[in-house]
Parts: C-alpha cells; structure tokens; sequence
C-alpha cells in the first residue's frame, strides 16, 4: 500500500537543521496493524505525516499503491487524504470555535458537500462515549480525554481504508483505552490499514508489528 | 496544607449545567505525594485546577495553611500561583512564539524581575533532557514529549513547595517517563507536596496514596 524509499526530512532551522527522518525505507501492506514506537524525538510523528501524505519528504521517495507522490498533484493529494486517510493526531487539532459534533461532521461535509443525514456522526461520537449533550460543547469545554475520543470519531467519520494515530490512549484512562483498542482493532478485522504511534507496549500489543525508531531511523 | 470542604464546581453551559466537581472534601498535608486517578471526564483536571487556586469553586471551601481563600485577594493568589505552586498542565498551555528557554525562564522573570543569570533554566532543561540547541526551538517546532519536559522544567523553574501535574508522562515514552518520575520522586524526598493526575498505574505507584475519582466525587 505504502512504500517509503530512503526518505529523509530535514527540518532547518536557525540554531541548526533537525534531521528528523534518516534515510528512512520500509513498506506497510494493505490490511496491516502497525506500531511505531521509540523515544520523544526520535521521529514517529515526522514518519507518519510522511506515510500520510500530510508532508513531503525533504529527500527520498514515497509510494502510494505503486504511484510516486511526486508525480501527484495537489487535488490527488487532497483527494487522498480526504476519501482514504483518517488521522488521529497527538495534540487533536480540534477546531476550537465549533461543537464536537461539528469537528466530527466537517470532513464528512467537504466530501459529500451536504449536512449528515444518516446519523453516522452522532453513532461515532456514540461509540467513542460522547453523547449529545456532550456533543453540543467545544472543545475547550471539554477534559482532554473527551477531546481525543471527538478527535478519533473525526478520523473515522469517512470510513478512511488507512487510519493513522499518533498516541491515540495518551489521555485517556485504562477502561477507556481498551474501548478505543477494541474499536481499532474490529476496524482492522474488517479490513482497515492502521498506522498507529504509541509508547504504551500494552496499546502497541494490539498490533500485528511493531517499528521502533531511534534518532530518525527505523532500527 | 490544602483542605476542600463539599467543593463543588458547575460548568453554566446552554446545553446544560455540567457538575464537574460534586461536593469534594479532601485534606492534602505538607510534603505528601498524591495521585489522582479516574475515568475520563470523572474531575480530575477540575481537582486540580481547585487545589492549585487556579479557579474558584462555585460552592463549597478551599483553604490553604488554613486561611479561607474566598478571603484572600488576587495579589494574595497571584504571589502564591507565582511563588509556591508549580503547574504541568494537561495541555502543557507553551507560549508558542516564545523560545523553550524563554518558555522556562517566563516564571522566573515575573518572580525575579531579571532575567536569570544563575543558569538555572540551563540545568532543568538538562534535567529534563533538552539541550540548549532544542531550547532555541519554538514550541510547534518541538515534538509532542518535548513539549511536555520543557512544560515540566517551567513548572520548576522557581523551586515551588507544591507541585501539581496533569498526565506529567502522557506523551513521553517509559524511559524518558521513568527519568521524570525519578526527578519527582528526588523532589518529593526533599519535601516538596505533590498532587499527580495520571490514568498510568505504574506512575501512580510512585505516590503515597491515590484519590480515584467518578462523576465528580471522590470515591
Ligand atoms: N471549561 C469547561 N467548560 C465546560 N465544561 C467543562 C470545562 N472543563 C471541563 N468540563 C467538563 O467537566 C467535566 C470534568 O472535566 P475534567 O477536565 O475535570 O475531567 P478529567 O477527569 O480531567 O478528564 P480527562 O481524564 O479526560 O482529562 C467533563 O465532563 C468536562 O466536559
Ligand atoms: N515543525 C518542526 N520544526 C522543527 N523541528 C521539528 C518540527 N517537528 C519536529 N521537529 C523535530 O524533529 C524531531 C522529531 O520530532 P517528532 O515529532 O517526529 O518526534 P516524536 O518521535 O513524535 O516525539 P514524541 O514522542 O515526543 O512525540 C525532534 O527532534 C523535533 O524537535
Ligand atoms: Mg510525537
Ligand atoms: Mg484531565
């Protein structure tokens, strides 16, 4: 599905270039559950933008079904990201000035050009433990917990065929992890590909493999 | 050294009152070190905001060293936030357009009136393990791990005698979070007072004692 040939990803800055990706080459197939682990700053956040199409490698090639991103214009990428990807980030991204169930419904909304008719976002926002009361707050009325859980039905809410999660249990407690798990997990049964970030050993258990890195390199 | 008596916190929203905190008394003495656990959404961030007099309650008591809060005035509660209380909030709430290192000195500045020529802003974020080159980084420009170190060397910058931390690990792998725990530990044995919200049992092992919340009640 995806395939990352020696990418590497400078990020330049005054005080020094950060070299946060290495020379990095590993394939994902269609249908796999896979962890990324290793310690702050050794780059899995870098190295999911990058297999999710968010960022383009400073160096190196990216391959999605075969096709090189390079040759990708900005309306394939967007198309991509919209109708195949859903991404769980580490710090949410939630737009602050609209409810939960507004951050939910707005990729479902830029892909069907209508409103949600069908229930699919309050049945997500269900699922991940958020009912309409709750749903009817913004993001800064909520514990970061319930922001996670609004920031993961987003992901979803497009039925993406690959889902990427950058630490997506960090705030929330043991029961409601599992939850999530369990969620990710009969996704994957079902066919999803998922890319998941993760320094819990116990999240990263429910994964068919796990890649470590170190110091912007896959070890 | 805090004590909170039926302490109960409501969020007005147009939806609906949330009762966040739910008539909570709880006693915290000189020099313990309390963990804070509970479902997501339970009050444990509403606690702590509470006990670090960073909000008020809407009924109820807080009284630290024994004098009623609603009895001191904002210099009163600003020179305590400033002088003896130190905060690793949820969302680590960095000033982005400021450096790490400024990020870190702020506190010292407001304390101190000077910038800090002692070095000590150098050695915590050594402690925490972010180099003077990393501290010349700006916030989005720094992983989400080390957002969260450079967010806990700030809440020590002026040696508080309390220490509160909201999921002071949520972001960093084991070893990296072992090596703050260790920190918060050394600091608890020279008599700091600590109160740790986390979901993580094994960081929970590093207290004396844990509150376990549900619903906005201690149980
Ligand atoms: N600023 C706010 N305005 C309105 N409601 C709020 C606000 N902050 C929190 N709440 C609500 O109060 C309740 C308790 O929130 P709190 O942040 O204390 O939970 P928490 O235990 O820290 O959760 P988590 O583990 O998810 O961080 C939640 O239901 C939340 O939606
Ligand atoms: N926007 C950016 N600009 C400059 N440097 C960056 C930027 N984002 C990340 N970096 C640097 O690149 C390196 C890798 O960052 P990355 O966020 O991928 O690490 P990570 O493994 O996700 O860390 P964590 O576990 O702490 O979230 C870090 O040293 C970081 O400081
Ligand atoms: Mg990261
Ligand atoms: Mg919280």
């Amino acid at each position: 599905l995806i395939e990352l040939v020696e990418v590497t990803r400078v990020y330049p800055l005054p005080s020094g270039d950060v070299v946060a990706l290495d020379r990095v080459s590993l394939t994902i197939h269609e249908g796999e559950f896979v962890a990324i682990m290793g310690p702050s700053g050794s780059g899995k956040s870098t190295l999911l933008n990058q297999l999710g199409c968010l960022d383009r490698p400073t160096s190196g090639d990216l391959f999605i079904r075969g096709k090189n991103t390079r040759e990708m214009n900005d309306r394939e990428l967007t198309g991509l990201r919209l109708n195949t990807i859903g991404y769980i980030f580490q710090r949410f991204n939630l737009i602050p000035l609209l409810t939960a169930y507004e951050n939910v419904e707005y990729p479902y909304l830029m892909k069907h050009r209508e409103p949600d008719y069908t229930g699919r976002v309050d049945s997500l926002l269900g699922m991940v433990g958020i009912d309409p009361p709750m749903a009817a707050h913004k993001p800064p009325e909520l514990s970061g917990g319930q922001q996670q859980r609004v920031a993961i039905a987003r992901a979803l809410v497009n039925d993406p065929a690959l889902i990427l999660c950058d630490e997506p249990t960090g705030n929330l407690d043991s029961v409601t992890g599992r939850q999530i798990m369990e969620m990710l997990a009969e996704l994957h049964r079902k066919g999803r590909t998922i890319l998941m970030v993760t320094h819990d050993a116990e999240v990263a258990g429910f994964a068919e493999r796990t890649i470590v890195m170190k110091d912007g390199r896959v070890i």
